[in-house]
């Protein structure tokens, strides 16, 4: 599913959320539904981080303009339109991806994807904030996700073996 | 000027504002 119209460059502000933005685009298609919350996290997040500054407030109006589409566009969706059912479709999803990832790893199967699973897992519990605090277990999930991505990614490029 | 360019600016948050909680149903 297609979204409105194209974003203006991120301003440096915004720098933590090209994340969540990125993976936003990577599932118009695959998931709308997740598209709409990982932007919907990134707008709230950005509000809060800078809504005065001219580029600031013109690069979020862009991303409200795709909001409102895409939820039009979903509109008949039950996780659009109750928030409750979107919070367990979010969960349900970043615990696949990190189950998914867990698994490659308990396997001893290091790769490109699994480290991509474990930061998606983890980008995908962020943006499960926006529907209020997380859990202790998916803290403890987040934090270990991250950590996974980062050491196998480190790993991999030092041509180690993780442990 | 300066006042008047707070004042936009403030109200340009506040249109913000109103559309996100209208997007989440919170109005």
């Amino acid at each position: 599913m297609a979204a409105a119209a194209p974003l203006p460059p991120l301003p440096p502000q915004f720098k933590s959320l090209q994340h969540h933005l990125r993976t936003a685009q990577e599932h118009d298609k695959r998931d709308p539904v997740v598209s709409y919350y990982c932007r919907l996290y990134a707008m709230q997040t950005g509000m809060k981080i800078d809504s005065k500054s001219p580029e600031c407030r013109k690069f979020l109006s862009k991303l409200m303009d795709q909001l409102e589409t895409l939820k039009k566009q979903l509109g008949d969706c039950d996780s659009i339109t109750q928030e409750i059912v979107g919070s367990a479709h979010i969960e349900n999803y970043a615990l696949k991806m990190f189950l998914y990832a867990d698994n490659e790893d308990r396997a001893g199967r290091f790769h490109k994807n699994m480290i991509k699973s474990f930061y998606t897992a983890s980008l995908l519990l962020d943006t499960l904030t926006v529907f209020g605090e997380l859990t202790e277990e998916n803290l403890q999930h987040r934090k270990y996700a991250r950590w996974k991505a980062t050491y196998i990614h480190n790993c991999l490029k030092n041509g180690e073996t993780p442990q | 000027t300066g006042s008047v360019g707070t004042s936009v600016a403030s109200t340009e948050q506040d249109e913000l504002s109103q559309r996100l909680a209208r997007l989440r149903d919170q109005v």
